[in-house]
């Protein structure tokens, strides 16, 4: 499960202070599947980031299965998000000099697991993306980037899954066939996923939709 | 206004061919606004970085106000985007070394024309981002990055306004506000603006739509 206490993110620029998160308290239940909405520039990104351990609260804690992940040092942080996080980030950041087969394959190689090419096919197989595996980022069209970033977070079945706007750049054809996959995961392997997105039919395929204003949580609703 | 006769496009990646534009003919007439939709990886990039002279035909021919633009040199096909087309890339490309603000400035000052930091504070104000014109893209929502992308490309006030995506990272109310924004432009100053959405409300606000398959035309609807 995740637990959220109170978190609070505060940027410094010089004399400018941003608070992008005002104290955020919630809990999310293992197995559950969420969406995060709400208007550009109120915090949605910055919370997933606190959440995958890819930012850290400027105060306030993060238990993910009541372990305090933002109390980890860099080594353990790094091998516990290999193994149970996936993160699809708002603009993927794909590695530019490796193919899209390769790109899935990489999370996979890290934890040790067997038949990574095998494994990354298939997944890029359920993305309709097998035609294009040997295309490096450069090669692919925005919404064939997007998928790519969606088949890299999920190649090593974690435990969570985090997606930051993963359909903005897909036909609803597509849109429909990647949030399917993910209900799907969540619904045989227990996969627990916060979606954040401004689409709310892709909300409607979640259980609770979590409502953030300001960086402030108004609002949770069950679908 | 903008005419393509028979424009392919044909990318080689050692032994393999991805023929991205198949022959693709149309004209759009000066002052127009029209969308261009299609599943992802069908060729609308490519098509509107054909027509916005960032990329080339591998055949036929690209006519801007009558003006071969495919065969221009370097330095004429530079003016000429500068001086006529504002571009919104589908991932923005903001320069990361300088502020919103800057970023706005920089093409008005390319152009030559006084008082460039007031004219991009007003484009700021326009899309709801005065507030952020000292953050660096690195310090931006990625809606936010967007916007300041679509400030960027109307800056110069374009004849012909390109836009790849420019609402898929934006909440509902952002995005009407945007579209909006270029329907004025396009009533009050004549803009000729080309839009590719996946979001067919957006798609709504134009006079016409072209739809896009395995980079062939396959439909034009009037709206
Ligand atoms: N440099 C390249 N080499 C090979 N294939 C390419 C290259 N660039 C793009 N493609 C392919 O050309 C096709 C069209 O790409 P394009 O970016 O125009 O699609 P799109 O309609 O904009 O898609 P999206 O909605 O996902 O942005 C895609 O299938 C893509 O894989
Ligand atoms: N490094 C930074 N320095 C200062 N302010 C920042 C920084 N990063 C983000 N912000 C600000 O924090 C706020 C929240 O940003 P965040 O990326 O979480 O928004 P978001 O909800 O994901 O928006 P979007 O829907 O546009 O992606 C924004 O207003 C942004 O300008
Ligand atoms: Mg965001
Ligand atoms: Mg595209």
């Amino acid at each position: 499960n995740v637990i959220l206490q109170n978190v609070k993110k505060v940027y410094k620029n010089g004399q400018e202070e941003v608070v992008a998160l005002k104290g955020i308290s919630l809990e999310i239940e293992k197995g559950s599947m969420v969406a995060l909405m709400g208007p550009s520039g109120s915090g949605k990104s910055t919370l997933l980031h606190i959440i995958g351990g890819v930012d850290f609260p400027t105060e306030g804690k993060v238990l993910i299965d009541d372990q305090e992940i933002n109390k980890f040092d860099d080594k353990t942080l790094s091998k516990f998000r290999n193994h149970n996080i996936g993160f699809v980030f708002q603009f993927h950041y794909l590695l530019p000099e490796f193919t899209a087969l390769e790109n899935v394959m990489l999370p996979i190689q890290i934890k040790g697991e067997k038949n990574p090419e095998k494994k990354a096919e298939e997944i890029l197989t359920k993305l309709n993306l097998l035609h294009r595996k040997n295309h490096k980022p450069a090669q692919l069209s925005g919404g064939e980037q997007q998928r790519v970033a969606i088949a890299r977070a999920i190649a090593n079945n974690p435990s969570l899954l985090i997606a930051d706007e993963p359909t903005g750049n897909l036909d609803s054809q597509n849109a429909k066939n990647v949030i399917i996959l993910l209900k799907e995961l969540n619904e045989k392997n227990k996969m627990t996923i916060i979606i954040a997105t401004h689409d709310v039919e892709i909300a409607k395929y979640c259980q609770y939709i979590y409502f953030i204003r300001d960086g402030m949580l108004v609002n949770v609703e069950k679908v």
